[in-house]
């Protein structure tokens, strides 16, 4: 454990607890992708499959099963508790268009030919794409409220958090794995022109809102 | 790097 990855899992944690707190406090899910958070839900549920298998650390298994549960609380919250200010209308994105391909390059691309890596592996491709249904859900909108935009920044920062680990371990123990690195950036590239708008705009003051 | 597929990360 280095300080990056823990900011990047606190980041990760703070994001979640600003979602849900929004959720909550408002009695309102408006502006947020169901569509993302179910994508969350499969990322989390096929990544952490090894909590029945592996053993890695006390703080290990606590993160997962946070991890989890607040995902499925997330989609319970959207789809079941506050389904009438849930945004249907603009949370349009197919996201059989990005579970398919992600399946398809984890069947291909692996580190072992196993149930459990390959569902690991596509829950790394299926994490570094899971966001767009939530940016494409601002951009047909036009805007976010601060607080998602909030969340937003914790969520994105978490991965970019994470490269930095990246970099540190290869440094400092010769680990790595690339698929993890590869999609990490990807996910990372995903939230530049986001990460641009939330410090330009939000952060002084201002909703963020896309130019027309 | 070895091939592990223990994955100590989240």
């Amino acid at each position: 454990m280095n300080i990056f990855r823990l900011l990047g899992d606190l980041s990760h944690l703070v994001a979640i607890i600003i979602l849900l707190l929004k959720i909550w406090k408002t009695r309102s899910c408006a502006g947020i992708s169901g569509k993302s958070q179910i994508l969350f839900a499969i990322v989390y549920t096929t990544r952490y499959l090894d909590l029945l298998t592996t053993y890695v650390s006390a703080y290990n298994t606590f993160m997962k099963i946070i991890f989890i549960a607040t995902s499925y609380v997330t989609v319970f919250l959207m789809y079941v508790k506050f389904k009438a200010t849930y945004d249907h209308n603009h949370d349009t994105f197919r996201i059989e268009f990005l579970i398919l391909p992600t399946s398809v390059l984890a069947l291909l691309i692996n580190n072992e030919f196993t149930i459990v890596e390959v569902l690991w592996t596509f829950s790394i491709y299926l994490e570094s794409v899971a966001i767009l249904p939530q940016l494409f859900l601002v951009s047909k909108t036009g805007e976010a409220e601060s607080i998602t935009s909030h969340y937003l920044f914790a969520l994105g920062s978490y991965r970019g958090l994470y490269l930095l680990n990246w970099v540190y371990r290869y440094y400092a123990e010769d680990h790595y794995d690339l698929i993890a690195i590869v999609a990490g950036l990807v996910q990372t590239i995903l939230y530049c022109d986001f990460f641009y708008l939330y410090i330009t705009k939000v952060l002084k003051g201002k909703k963020l809102q896309l130019p027309a | 790097q070895t091939l592990e597929t223990t994955h100590d990360e989240l």
